[in-house]
């Protein structure tokens, strides 16, 4: 039975009509029935070519906009954090989240976006188009993720300050049709040789994530003051942050079905402590000793 | 039978633990088999950034007419087979199928260009059981 939450559109249930009756040529989503269809476009890409069985489908094929590579070597040094070489979640870790995205400012789309006004992207503003996040991507934190120029002494600190302000566009109301929140906080840290300043801007983008707003348009002003401002002396002046725009990341948990939930497994292993028995070798049922060798040949252990 | 023990037997005694041999050690058992593909080999590495290989396993044996315990099968597996072997044969037997799964953590590009991880359910199958 479907758990009462998860939503129709998001199950490939066995209305799929047979490929092979429908010539190749077609677009694959016009193979589905409508309803499906809705669901199928809520897939994340990996389930979408494993319900084609893998036939070369327009998504695998589609042009990718290349990542930024600063942004790619982040997110590869965050799976290695997450998951074991095999590519399983780690156990050890206890976080909520079973998704991240990493979305870099969209550049091309500064001038073709029609919902803006005229005139309203200046050059220090950045705009995030979050199409890619699902109805069922609940938003956990959201991060502001900077990177420094390498030409930037690694041993040295900063002091910033930092005026964020988001532009909403409420066509709705003519009166204003621009409504801006401006935070202001200043930061202090130090470069080592980590390269990333992480800013937290949940509290400040929840309220119009969680209302479906897909195009985040955020102008970012930072003053940053090298050394400790206490004893900075004119020398010291501001200097130029060498900073690269930067990326939004966006800490989710999907809810839907096909997304692990991590917490499902423990409450599963703390209700039926006694698994279906595992039957890879024969000594298995009699001796039922702890660290057997599985059929990859590593010694497994078995958590009571 | 009755027999009298002092003379030899006409035939060998039954060796029974040859005849248990087929339920202790029985041919081709339902198992988990390994099994590993590359991401590469479906012309996916292209998206797909982590991991480059991936293990989902299988589970292929035949099914036994006594499961219970074994194999952590229910009682109805164990009364489709007696369905299939007494009253209808088109009943198929009992298969053998994964029942335990272990998530898996993906690294892939958007078509947008923006990156995502994600923890998708039951990517491996780690138990095999017959249903």
């Amino acid at each position: 039975p479907r758990s009462r939450d998860s939503a129709a559109s998001d199950r490939i249930s066995g209305l799929l009509v047979a490929p092979e009756e429908i010539p190749s040529e077609l677009n694959p989503l016009l193979r589905l029935p409508k309803g499906v269809r809705r669901g199928y476009a809520l897939l994340p890409p990996l389930l979408k070519v494993l319900s084609d069985q893998g036939r070369q489908s327009w998504e695998s094929e589609a042009p990718r906009l290349q990542p930024d590579s600063r942004a790619l070597r982040y997110m590869k040094r965050l799976y290695k954090m997450s998951a074991t070489k095999e590519g399983i979640p780690k156990a050890n870790k206890s976080h909520l989240y079973n998704t991240v995205r990493l979305f870099t400012p969209c550049s091309e789309c500064k001038h073709s976006h029609r919902d803006l006004m005229k005139g309203d992207l200046h050059s220090g503003d950045l705009l995030f188009n979050l199409d890619r996040v699902t109805a069922l991507e609940h938003l956990l934190k959201s991060v502001l993720l900077y990177s420094f120029d390498t030409s930037v002494p690694t041993s040295s600190s900063f002091t910033c300050m930092c005026h964020l302000s988001v532009k909403e566009h409420d066509f709705s109301s003519q009166v204003c049709p621009s409504v801006s929140h401006t935070v202001a906080f200043s930061l202090h840290f130090e470069v080592r040789k980590r390269k990333w300043v992480e800013i937290d801007v949940t509290s400040f983008l929840q309220p119009l994530i969680a209302t479906n707003r897909r195009n985040i348009h955020m102008a970012v002003n930072f003053t940053c003051l090298m050394g400790d401002p206490q004893h900075s002396t004119e020398q010291d002046s501001y200097i130029n942050m060498a900073l690269v725009p930067p990326s939004l990341l966006l800490y989710l948990n999907d809810t839907s079905e096909q997304a692990y939930h991590r917490w499902n497994s423990l409450r599963r292993r703390r209700k039926n402590p006694v698994r279906p028995r595992q039957r890879n070798s024969l000594l298995a049922d009699i001796t039922d000793d702890e660290g057997r060798e599985n059929p990859q040949g590593k010694r497994a252990s078995r958590r009571r | 039978r009755d027999e009298n023990l002092n003379e030899a037997p006409a035939t060998p005694p039954y060796n029974l633990s040859e005849y248990f041999k087929q339920f202790l050690f029985p041919q081709n058992e339902c198992e988990l088999h390994s099994f590993r593909l590359s991401f590469s080999q479906l012309k996916w590495d292209k998206w797909i950034i982590a991991p480059h290989r991936y293990s989902p396993q299988y589970c292929k044996g035949d099914c036994p007419r006594v499961v219970g315990h074994r194999y952590g099968s229910p009682v109805h597996t164990m009364v489709q087979n007696l369905i299939y072997e007494k009253l209808d044969s088109s009943v198929p037997k009992p298969s053998c199928v994964p029942a335990e799964y272990s998530p898996l953590s993906v690294l892939t590009i958007e078509p947008d260009g923006s990156i995502v991880y994600k923890e998708y359910e039951d990517m491996i199958a780690t138990k095999c059981t017959c249903r």
